[in-house]
């Protein structure tokens, strides 16, 4: 089962999805659920801001607002979920 | 809870819907009871009502999509977005829209609703048996028309039930044919077609012509998938084909190679790297039921909750047996009010912080009770000479009380990946657990009594604290003959355990010490992708392994293989 040499990665035809960087990751993900405004996300999210950004989505979540990148907030951002944006609207 | 801007609810209490289309996924009847089991849930806390129409303008027109469906937010493919919908108000507001790139279920896996046949609707029963060949898929055999079918009951031999399974011989959706079959071949803008096609359409729907000449009748209709359809990619609905060459090598099952996520896919055609043309595997699937049970609160006023178990919280969760919480309650009724509904009982505190899948607490998230210390330890003797790392393999792996136990011919160590301290041991068994035979096969801890469970051969002992029951024979607990061992168990949460034997599984009730009705199961068909003769099965921090050899497969609560590894480097962290 364990391949001799590393894992190709293939983009599909058709997979929206694609292969991402944890940092596009969240700046998508804060963008579209309105935890971060469109202005901010065309500049590129600052540590600050990112940091943030990211502890008022951790609080709406009920996950600990570290304001990191950590791990339990990235498997949160690839949970399957409703589509309506958390703040805004 | 939270209400939208300007509490925006609806200015009548008698509010109406309509479907405006249905995903292949599943029967149209499933998914209207869904639909109408999702109004249901709101109905019975307030005084709204929901009356389904079939034309004309309704309050909450419901509809499937894909991609950019027509209102500006484009969904996500696979998972990701799954659905949403707009709060109470004209137009567009209040309408409900669900991804149709998702693989809509119950909740549960593949719902193959049978038409025709003898069976009165019933659904496909995965596996049965005909003509003494086992079956977990509808199948033509037996027939000379091609029509895809299924019996309703384990044995068709035994019972004779069966019924005709969704496929675009039997019936179309939607279109202009009153659900007539495809007609093949069809003519299409000149062109000859002998399968349903997406060509003419921007939404990737399958459709068919339920005459010989579109051009020149205009009849068509949507195709049903099939229970082999792939789902989104760029092959909706067509069926995986086996073997597949992918990146130069063979494949005859779904696989997550080539991927980052894991995420189980399959080529439609025989040869990935020529024709490109792909799916993913069906796995559990969405329950539409508990998703438009969401969608519908945001259509009558309700916001996001930020309450872990309301219904109303942004993030998908399986429950099975669901009930609204307090907080969706308090937030419905502070728009609408009670209404003349039975007075809602609170549900029972579910135990669990983590919005993952799994229905309820399972295996090693901690608890709030005491740790039950394991039942003796004054005389525990250690051999520190006896090396877990040279081990090939394990009698037995479990997790007891927040450690991994590891058993080998009557000795076992612990690892602990909370205390850092690395392998503890090799431990006697005799001592922690007296009158335990030398070689067991499998364990568990039950997560609410702490009692620990031992199995070796068709002999099973319970373990409470110092105080010991067995050996006793696994048919009480009503596993039949067919199972000459135990190789693993899964704690389900809810005083369930799934246990493990041969390529089947049973679902243990630890209260009343019984199996549900309605096993074993076939463990290929939720389990997929993981050996079916694994040594060792077992729950940790929320994952289910299997174990062959010195490899395991690492599979996540939506039922993908996430990882394969070495027992030995990623497990027990050998040097």
């Amino acid at each position: 089962p364990l391949q001799s040499k590393p894992q190709a990665l293939v983009t599909f035809p058709g997979d929206l999805v694609g292969t991402r960087s944890d940092l596009e990751l969240a700046e998508s993900y804060l963008l579209r659920f309105g935890y971060t405004a469109e202005a901010e996300a065309r500049t590129g999210l600052r540590q600050l801001s990112l940091g943030k950004a990211l502890r008022r989505m951790q609080k709406q979540l009920g996950l600990e607002e570290t304001g990191q990148l950590d791990a339990d907030t990235l498997e949160a951002m690839r949970a399957p979920r409703c589509g309506v944006p958390d703040v805004g609207t | 809870f939270l209400t939208f801007e300007g509490d925006l609810k609806w200015d009548h209490m008698d509010l109406t819907y309509r479907v405006m289309n249905y995903s292949p996924d599943l029967d149209r009847a499933v998914i209207d009871d869904a639909f109408k089991r999702a109004f249901k849930v709101w109905s019975d806390v307030t005084p709204l009502t929901f009356t389904q129409i079939y034309s004309g303008e309704a309050d909450i027109m419901i509809m499937f999509g894909s991609g950019e469906h027509g209102d500006g937010y484009p969904f996500d493919g696979k998972d990701g977005l799954l659905a949403h919908a707009f709060p109470p108000g004209q137009g567009i507001q209040g309408d409900a829209h669900f991804d149709d790139d998702e693989f809509w279920t119950l909740g549960t896996g593949l719902v193959v609703k049978t038409r025709q046949g003898n069976a009165e609707g019933a659904d496909c029963h995965f596996p049965f048996t005909f003509e003494g060949r086992s079956y977990s898929h509808c199948t033509t055999e037996g027939r000379k028309d091609g029509l895809p079918w299924c019996a309703t009951t384990p044995s068709y031999d035994r019972d004779k039930k069966y019924g005709f399974c969704p496929s675009e011989l039997l019936y179309t959706n939607g279109g202009n044919s009153d659900g007539a079959p495809c007609i093949f071949p069809f003519i299409f803008e000149g062109i000859s077609y002998d399968s349903c096609t997406t060509v003419g359409r921007s939404d990737g729907y399958r459709w068919c012509a339920t005459t010989p000449n579109f051009d020149q009748d205009k009849k068509y209709g949507f195709c049903p998938n099939r229970d082999t359809a792939v789902i989104g990619g760029n092959s909706q609905g067509d069926p995986c084909t086996f073997p597949f060459t992918f990146l130069g090598q063979s494949y005859s099952a779904c696989t997550s190679q080539g991927r980052q996520d894991g995420k189980l896919w399959c080529a439609t055609t025989s040869n990935y790297d020529t024709d490109k043309k792909w799916g993913f595997c069906p796995d559990r699937g969405y329950s539409i039921f508990l998703v438009a049970a969401h969608e519908f609160g945001h259509s009558l006023g309700l916001d996001h909750s930020s309450v872990r178990q309301a219904l109303m919280y942004p993030m998908y969760s399986y429950i099975q047996d669901f009930q609204l919480d307090p907080d969706d309650i308090q937030g419905i009724q502070y728009l609408y009010g009670r209404g003349s509904g039975p007075e809602p009982t609170i549900p029972a505190p579910i135990p669990t912080e983590d919005p993952q899948p799994l229905p309820t607490e399972a295996g090693s998230t901690s608890t709030t009770e005491e740790e039950m210390p394991e039942p003796t330890t004054e005389a525990i003797t250690v051999d520190p000479r006896q090396d877990a790392c040279v081990e090939k393999n394990f009698d037995a792996i479990t997790e007891i009380n927040g450690e991994l136990h590891f058993f080998k011919d009557g000795k076992y160590w612990t690892h602990s990946s909370f205390w850092k301290s690395g392998i503890q041991g090799a431990f006697s068994v005799a001592d922690t657990w007296p009158s335990l035979p030398a070689a067991i096969d499998a364990a568990f801890q039950d997560v609410l009594t702490k009692r620990v469970f031992f199995f070796a051969g068709r002999q099973f002992w319970v373990f409470s604290g110092k105080s010991m029951v067995g050996p006793r024979g696994i048919e009480k607990l009503g596993i039949g003959k067919e199972a000459s061992r135990i190789s693993g168990a899964l704690q389900r949460g809810r005083g369930k355990v799934l246990l493990f034997s041969g390529e089947s599984y049973w679902r243990l009730d630890v209260k009343v010490q019984r199996v549900d009705k309605g096993y074993p199961r076939a463990t290929d068909d939720v389990f997929t992708g993981v050996p079916l003769d694994a040594r060792n099965v077992f729950l940790y921090q929320d994952k289910y392994y299997f174990c062959r050899g010195n490899f395991y497969w690492r599979m996540t609560p939506r039922y993908q293989v996430d990882r394969v590894g070495y027992v030995k480097y990623d497990i027990l962290q050998c040097p």
